[in-house]
């Protein structure tokens, strides 16, 4: 059982760190397709309202149900180098405001397709440590696993 | 290396212009974005995500403004830590816990600590009903919404001393992270060893169920298989314990 805790932890630390890769890459697919969408009818170029408007381009759809599990409170230990990645992917949008719409709409397609790719990876990662558990549950289940251990 | 934001940080620290801070602001944004909606797990519906996030960018702004490059920090932890207390003082200042949710809540603390005091270990459902003179039924239900306002504070509930953002929370203590500081490393093993002793305390179904969440971090879906009962007591047992340690801890 240690190893089946060792994989799932590996696991888990490897999906936090998509998981915040993802919602970074979504942040910036969302604010930048807003700027786009905000010229495409005629909005005038400028940083200035883009601030006030960062709210509602990053809030999710309201949500339904509880917590279901306990969640990490702070970033994943690796998070400065994701920031880094996603920089390399979008250094562009520091000076959105000299950005074309085309050099914009170049930079969201290259996000969009890094967000797919990490968020397949997330979701992987998500099955296999659900997978784990799984296996967890049966033991303890059948009483092969003793949740006192754990203290 | 130094990268075009690197250069752009330099350019706002040396020129404190309006247009580099906005541009910081817009480049770091996506982390509201990510602190906010894990802030809103577990927050009732009412509560607009929207607000979360303006919370969470007067927090950004606030780091990007603070914020000393050269001292060698990482932007993003120290940004992550002040979007979410914004977050969370904002929420709280909202006042967004109603009345009656707080009356009960206390009654159910003076309950657990009158009876903790007087059986010298955690009371069942059963013996608070009985104390606080209402059903069973009726006493979880008011656990579940505590549950729900509980949240915000379950996470930093047992933060050591009153260091703030910087305090220890209880999945700090949980985890194993390098205290900042020895007095921190000391605060934290006793938690620690206080967690267990009080886990240790509870009530069989609930001692398994808290020790899984906490210690496992199984999903109250996962727990409910293992210890046979609804997700829903599984919270109830959850905000049951949370206050049960903060009384402990009071006293
Ligand atoms: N083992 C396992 N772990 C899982 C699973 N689903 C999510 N997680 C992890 O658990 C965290 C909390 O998920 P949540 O409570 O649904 O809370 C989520 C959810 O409310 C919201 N969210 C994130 N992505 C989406 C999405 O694509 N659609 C919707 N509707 N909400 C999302 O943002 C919150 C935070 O998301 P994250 O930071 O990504 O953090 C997620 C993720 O790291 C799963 O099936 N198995
Ligand atoms: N409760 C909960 N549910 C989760 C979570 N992660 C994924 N889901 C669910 O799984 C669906 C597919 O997620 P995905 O493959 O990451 O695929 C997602 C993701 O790639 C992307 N996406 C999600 N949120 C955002 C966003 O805020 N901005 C942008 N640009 N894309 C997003 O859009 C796809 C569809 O999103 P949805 O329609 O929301 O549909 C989501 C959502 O219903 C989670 O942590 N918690």
């Amino acid at each position: 059982t240690g190893d089946l805790r060792t994989r799932r932890d590996e696991c888990r630390e490897l999906e936090s760190e998509f998981s915040y890769a993802r919602r970074l890459l979504q942040g910036k697919i969302d604010i930048l397709g807003s700027e786009l969408k905000r010229r495409s009818e005629g909005g005038d170029v400028g940083m200035g309202d883009l601030v006030g408007r960062l709210p509602s381009i990053l809030a999710d759809e309201p949500r339904t149900g509880g917590a279901t599990r306990l969640l990490e409170s702070d970033l994943p230990a690796n998070a400065g180098k994701y920031r880094r990645y996603t920089e390399r992917l979008a250094t562009g949008l520091a000076h959105i405001e000299t950005s074309t719409p085309e050099e914009l709409t170049a930079m969201v397609e290259e996000l969009a397709t890094e967000e797919r790719k990490v968020s397949e990876d997330r979701r992987r990662a998500q099955k296999i440590i659900d997978g784990l558990n799984a296996e967890l549950v049966r033991r303890y289940q059948k009483g092969d696993e003793d949740p006192s251990s754990l203290l | 290396v130094l990268g075009p934001v690197d250069e752009l940080w330099a350019e706002y620290k040396s020129t404190g212009s309006q247009k580099c801070r906005d541009e910081l602001i817009v480049h770091y944004a996506p982390l509201v974005k990510y602190v906010a909606a894990r802030v809103a797990i577990g927050l009732p519906s009412n509560v607009d995500q929207e607000d979360l996030a303006s919370s969470g960018i007067i927090g950004l702004m606030e780091a990007v403004s603070k914020f000393e490059p050269e001292r060698g920090f990482k932007f993003e932890s120290y940004a992550a830590a002040r979007i979410r207390g914004a977050i969370i003082d904002d929420l709280r200042a909202l006042d967004w816990v109603p009345r009656s949710v707080r009356s009960q809540a206390r009654q159910v603390e003076a309950s657990l600590s009158k009876l903790q005091e007087k059986f010298g270990r955690s009371p069942t459902d059963e013996e608070m009903a009985e104390d606080m003179e209402v059903t069973v039924r009726k006493l979880r239900s008011i656990y579940s919404k505590i549950s729900t306002v509980m949240f915000v504070s379950l996470d930093r509930l047992l933060s050591v001393g009153d260091k703030g953002e910087s305090g220890m929370s209880l999945v700090d203590t949980l985890v194993d992270t390098k205290a900042e500081d020895p007095e921190q490393a000391v605060e934290a093993k006793e938690m620690k060893q206080f967690l267990v002793k009080a886990i240790a305390g509870l009530p069989d179904r609930e001692r398994t169920a808290i020790t899984l969440y906490y210690y496992e971090g199984l999903s109250l879906a996962e727990i409910s298989q293992v210890v046979g009962v609804s997700q829903a007591r599984i919270s109830q047992m959850n905000a049951k314990s949370v206050m049960t340690f903060r009384s402990m801890l009071n006293r």
